[in-house]
């Protein structure tokens, strides 16, 4: 239990420190166990200064801020143990294009050490052009979904049918 | 394990069977608001056993069934299939090891699930254990569904050591 | 009370039956008052149907569907008694590209109606080509925040900073 | 009522002091992500007498000000003034029917807020007062702060009548 537990945990903060460091393109942060000094009863608080920042909990971030923070976190518990398969809904959406583009090349190299194939939903062009190949949901018929296999400008179609 | 494709037939809005070949890198999937690319991710859950109805965005499972449209009536069972390739490990329930395995899922209105591994009926529990032992499952933190990365900054340090469980 | 109450339901109903079809583009929809009789307890539920699909209470939609439910919601209650101020903070961002050309279309139409002045906060390019002028917030110095008057170009390279 | 600047100094992180024109139609607010944007929102709400720190993002109210950078030493005081056009319409707290009127809040690190309303030192009841009257306030329903709208989806409706009460 307790062992194991805290092995777990300086896995995971070592991992997260590197990645928010990768992720934010520098600043600094780690985690940390709250509420209790027994690890089988703490909670996880993320401590974490974006670059230039002073160090703060991650409630006191901006919405982009604390979405990268988050997501350092859950690939950084994703390295102690790499699935298979990965599959991320939208979770670029507050992101701006700087950090979209970080995200992105952390998801490739994720990919290449891991050999996880990743599934990713989005609607930013940027992720579109980054991917390997893309997948188009159609609803050519009213309330029915159609999977077809689309290129980049077809793609950016799909998302604007204006 | 390695994950191959992702069929569904009946299975949400994808009344008309669907593939979602799935290779390695990065596979993007786009689409207008309300397509059907969050119920793509609740179908590879599906399939992997899971049992909780709220985590299909519905009341209950057979909720996940087609439910119909102005042009097309619903449906009366919906099924999921995913197909691996073992890479030769052996796979728990006593199967060859055989390299491609498909796991299905199929629930018929009103009468519930039932799980097949290449075409032999099991357990769900069998197949919870199989994709557990391959550090996957319908709970996976790496699949993220729509609005939860929001919940986990929101969630209280409490609540988010859940995630360091699954990592012991 | 109670009198007050029911008006300004049925204000708000009417306003929101037309915004849902403006911004869905079709379907149609309505609010409920739920789990009680009596209006002052009870609460408030939207029935929606987009375009194509059949009726259903608002935690069956999409994400972007929802959003858009949610914000035809908010501009009904805003039009039974106009603000002379409106700021959105990022509600577009899990909007595609023909939903976030409806969503402007319709905030240009109340903006002119009410003569409410309307401050909108986004990272869409498609929002801030619609706009009738852009102010950029940058970090020059890190952690200090200033604002300047932009152009679209420089609008689309603050927010791709890479 | 018109709104036709908000104006700050030493809150959050606009240190230095800034200048938001409010003009009619659209103005669109851009910037990379923890530039400052939000930061905005919170000043407007904030001018117009917020009582709540949480609403601000932080423990307790003297979070908002300034609090230093590494290149940066904290201020002790953080000041947002928004410059309003009565358009001839009298002002509740018997002020003369002038066209320009200037309502500011300024907070000192461990001594609380002082509000004025074109110099003269007002309560934060009468800010209030002003603001409800012309139908807005720190928290109008035509404010939505971010994730705001993902909050009210996931409301119950008893939790949604509350901006029903506001149409009333
Ligand atoms: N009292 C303060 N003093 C200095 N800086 C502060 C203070 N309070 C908040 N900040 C800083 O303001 C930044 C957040 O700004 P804000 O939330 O407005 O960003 P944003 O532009 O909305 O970003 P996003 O696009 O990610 O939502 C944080 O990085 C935080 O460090
Ligand atoms: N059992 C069912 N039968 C038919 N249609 C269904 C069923 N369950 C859900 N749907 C439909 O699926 C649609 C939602 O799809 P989904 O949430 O996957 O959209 P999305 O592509 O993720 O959109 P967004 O970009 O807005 O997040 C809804 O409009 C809903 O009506
Ligand atoms: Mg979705
Ligand atoms: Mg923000």
């Amino acid at each position: 239990g307790r062992r194991r537990l805290m092995a777990a945990f300086t896995a995971a903060d070592r991992h997260f420190r590197t990645l928010f460091t990768r992720l934010f393109g520098g600043g600094r942060a780690h985690l940390a166990l709250a509420d209790s000094e027994n690890p089988l009863e703490a909670g996880l608080e993320i401590m974490a200064s974006p670059p230039g920042k002073r160090l703060q909990a991650l409630s006191l971030l901006s919405g982009g801020e604390q979405t990268l923070a988050a997501l350092a976190l859950v690939f950084a518990v994703f390295l102690c143990t790499p699935a298979p398969v990965c599959m991320l809904d939208e979770v670029d959406a507050p992101l701006d294009d700087a950090n979209v583009d970080r995200f992105c090349a952390l998801l490739t190299e994720l990919a290449g050490v891991s050999g996880t194939r990743f599934l990713v939903v989005t609607h930013h062009r940027m992720t579109m052009a980054r991917m390997d190949r893309l997948f188009g949901v159609t609803m050519a018929e009213r309330g029915v979904s159609q999977l077809v296999s689309v290129d980049l400008a077809r793609a950016e179609a799909l998302a604007d049918p204006a | 394990l390695r994950f191959v494709r992702l069929h569904l037939a009946g299975f949400k809005s994808f009344v008309d069977p669907a593939d979602l070949l799935i290779e390695s890198g990065l596979t993007g999937i786009v689409g207008p608001n309300g397509c059907g690319k969050s119920n793509l991710v609740e179908a590879l859950r599906w399939v992997m056993g899971e049992s909780s109805a709220r985590q299909m965005r519905g009341g209950e499972m057979d909720d996940v069934i087609f439910s119909g449209t102005v042009d097309r009536r619903a449906r009366e069972f919906a099924e999921v299939s995913v197909e691996l390739d073992t890479a030769g490990q052996p796979l728990p329930i006593g199967l060859p090891a055989n390299h491609a395995v498909v796991v299905s899922r199929r629930i018929d209105r009103g009468r519930g699930s039932l799980y097949r591994v290449n075409g032999k009926e099991v357990r769900a529990r069998d197949v919870q254990l199989l994709f557990a032992d391959a550090q996957t499952g319908a709970r996976s933190s790496a699949i993220i569904s729509q609005g939860q990365i929001g919940s986990l900054i929101a969630a209280k340090p409490q609540e988010r050591r859940v995630l360091l469980e699954e990592a012991a």
